[in-house]
């Protein structure tokens, strides 16, 4: 009979598109805020 | 009607490569950029805390309200992300200024007494990485989500 | 490969000193610490021919491998492991995508993309050869972390990488479609994940303008599906096989939520290469429907499906299917055939020209069955409408198109008729002229059958279709609605709809939820 679909970790009744916060084929929960990248000034990467 | 069809020897091949590759499965990390502070395998809010990210917490106004040492912290610590570039912003508003040279914030004094072309008089904050790695061997965690 | 004597030597040790810099302080904004590095190769004479500098991009790829290989056989935590990899790829990334960058100068794209072609192939054949030698002990991770991260590198907001935007996503499809799931399975997980990352979805199918990117994305998941294809034949999935389809689900549900109108655009092509039992993805892709269309409620009453604008409009198919239909003579055949409805043998050979073997469940070429219903169908609308006509139960019968559909009903085994029936349920999808078109005809061809095995083949391919869980696409259920709805059909009195409690239970559930 299939997958249950909405048990994959996507909000599949986001009004805004999932993919700029996809986890990846195995993530169980899309990416958190801080896991995407924005690009800052190079001189902010002080790490 | 189809029924089962038996796989080639191609397609065996193919499985048992796939299968050792399955036991090495990507980590999340290995399509991120480095982040020593930051990494991709999810840390589960406690669920005292909200579980969402709250209302407009990716506006510049929600950063203004922050206070200036969760700002610094965030700066240091969400390197890359866009809560570091929007704490970097309320940190000027607040008349901080990025020191490029030193990778610090500086704030100037009102009357700055010595000024030489090494750098101004005014109150510079760093992040003492080898201070806080320390507290951070005492066990202590945060969480990443909210930092207030 | 006579590298020349010392040179192995010569870049393990430029590599080295690069890593080195990379990671100081200065590595920070690694331009300033690139121009000396420069300087270096120059003086080693690394970059003196495009022979040296091909040499050069093999030594690096292996050696980086060599260490991470070794990282990875240590017996430490895994994150720290993890690092160890990434700080000998990560640097060796940003010399690449340094060089590409400065290659030529700032508006010479050619030596950009030539460079960037070059690294790209010389990393495929890097990872080819190792899949082959290291068999199962192949690693994914160095080849995947070189792959993304170059792609991130050369996706920064840089006037002089945004220039070379397209050429750079072609180069990187070129590249995965070398390292497809059928070439190396090894790498079929990081495969997976390279081209479902949300920075090249977004690239291929978002922000690259006029859908310029769409053609290619599509070639990938059709080399996704080719290889899946044989392990989902077999209803028992093996785990490997299971957590691959489990996330080649995830990445459809993306494109669907965001992208129906590519998986409307290409669902041919898909549907051409997933396996006819594969049902609850081939339902998800046939679901899709433009973002700007309402579907009405297939379980409306009285819903007059031919009285909706859209259902006049035909959808775009960008699969050349009439070039599917081989070999030539029968494709003649074919145009003649349905140009002068005859001669009659045409139809008594269909069935030879669809056969391929006497092999149960391999009997028939699947996508000879799809292009040519296919092609007789939108060959069918375009007639009734030259008439002046609309597509209905009366201007679908009687017609060349018509008697070949009720040939292949009658004429061919329960295999080949579940692939021709598979073929007409594959056009019902949102409300658009094929699918009214390929609706009707399903119910014609429930209403003219002569046996009751025919009507209930046709049921038990709408049923699978509607017992998985959903999404079910619209033509499907209104299709089904309609058999069990419509007395004409006389659905109800068939002895198949009564054969045991639980499908006699679950048409009257169907039947409930449409009353």
């Amino acid at each position: 009979l299939g997958q249950d679909l909405t048990a994959l970790g996507l909000n599949l009744n986001s009004p805004d598109n999932l993919y700029p916060t996809f986890g990846g084929p195995w993530a169980e929960h899309p990416c958190r805020p801080q896991d995407i990248d924005f690009h800052v000034p190079p001189e902010y990467l002080v790490n | 009607p189809l029924g089962a069809v038996p796989l080639q020897k191609e397609h065996q091949q193919q499985f048992q490569m796939m299968e050792s590759a399955y036991y090495h499965m990507p980590h999340p990390s290995d399509s991120e950029r480095t982040r020593t502070y930051l990494p991709r395998n999810p840390i589960h809010t406690p669920p005292y805390y909200i579980q969402q990210p709250l209302p407009h917490s990716d506006t510049l106004e929600f950063y203004q309200r922050l206070a200036t040492e969760t700002l610094f912290f965030v700066f240091y610590y969400m390197e890359g992300t866009k809560a570091q570039y929007l704490a970097a912003k309320a940190l000027k508003k607040q008349s901080w200024r990025f020191h490029t040279k030193y990778m610090m914030w500086f704030q100037r004094h009102e009357e700055p007494k010595i000024i030489n072309e090494e750098y101004e008089q005014g109150t510079y904050i760093y992040f003492d990485y080898e201070k806080w790695g320390q507290r951070k061997k005492e066990g202590f965690t945060f969480e990443y989500k909210y930092l207030e | 490969y006579d590298d020349p004597p010392g040179l192995m030597e010569k870049t393990d040790f430029l590599l080295k000193d690069w890593i080195n810099i990379y990671h100081s302080a200065s590595g920070r904004d690694s331009t300033k610490a690139f121009s000396m590095f420069v300087h270096q190769m120059n003086v080693h004479g690394i970059l003196k021919t495009d022979d040296l500098i091909t040499r050069f991009f093999r030594l690096s790829t292996q050696l980086c491998v060599e260490v991470v290989c070794r990282n990875l056989a240590e017996t430490v935590t895994p994150t720290v492991i993890r690092a160890k990899c990434y700080y000998t790829l990560d640097a060796f990334v940003r010399l690449i995508a340094l060089l590409v960058k400065h290659s030529g100068d700032s508006n010479n794209t050619t030596t950009k993309i030539h460079l960037l072609n070059k690294v790209l192939g010389i990393v495929a054949g890097c990872l080819l050869q190792d899949h082959e030698t290291r068999m199962t002990e192949f690693q994914q991770l160095p080849y995947h972390r070189i792959f993304i991260m170059l792609f991130l590198e050369l996706c920064a907001p840089e006037p002089v990488l945004e220039a070379i935007n397209f050429q750079v996503l072609t180069a990187y499809c070129h590249t995965y479609h070398i390292l497809r799931p059928s070439k190396a399975a090894g790498f079929c997980y990081a495969w997976l994940e390279l081209i479902s990352h949300r920075v090249f979805i977004g690239r291929m199918l978002a922000v690259t303008p006029q859908q310029k990117g769409w053609a290619m994305y599509a070639q990938l998941l059709i080399d996704l599906f080719k290889y899946l294809a044989p392990f989902l034949r077999n209803a028992e999935l093996a785990k490997p096989v299971t957590m691959l389809y489990k996330g080649t689900l995830r990445v459809l549900l993306v494109l669907l939520h965001d992208f129906p109108e590519f998986l409307c655009d290409y669902h041919y092509g898909f549907c051409d290469v997933i396996p006819p039992n594969c049902i609850q993805m081939r339902n998800l892709i046939l679901s899709a429907f433009p973002r700007n269309m309402r579907l009405p409620d297939p379980f409306t009453p009285n819903l007059k499906v031919d009285m909706l604008q859209e259902i006049s409009y035909a959808p775009r198919v960008l699969t050349n299917f009439a070039a599917l239909i081989t070999p030539s003579q029968f494709k003649k055949d074919l145009d003649s055939y349905l140009k002068a409805r005859a001669p009659v043998t045409f139809l008594s050979e269909l069935r030879s020209n669809l056969q391929v073997s006497n092999e149960p469940g391999m009997r028939y070429n699947i996508p000879l069955m799809n292009a040519l219903v296919m092609y007789v169908g939108t060959q069918a609308i375009a007639y009734i409408r030259s008439k002046g006509l609309t597509p209905n139960m009366s201007t679908i019968a009687h017609s060349a198109h018509m008697d070949i559909f009720q040939n292949l009903t009658v004429d061919l085994d329960t295999e080949g008729r579940y692939l021709f029936l598979n073929a007409v349920a594959n056009q019902l999808r949102y409300p658009n002229s094929h699918t009214h078109y390929f609706s009707c005809t399903l119910l014609y061809l429930f209403a003219e059958a002569n046996t009751e095995a025919i009507q209930e083949q046709i049921t038990r391919v709408l049923l699978e279709r509607l017992i998985v869980n959903r999404p079910h696409p619209w033509g499907l259920l209104i299709t089904f609605i309609e058999l069990i709805k419509n007395p004409t059909y006389k659905f109800w009195n068939h002895e198949f709809v009564h054969c045991a409690p639980e499908i006699e239970k679950l048409f009257e559930s169907v039947a409930r939820s449409c009353m």
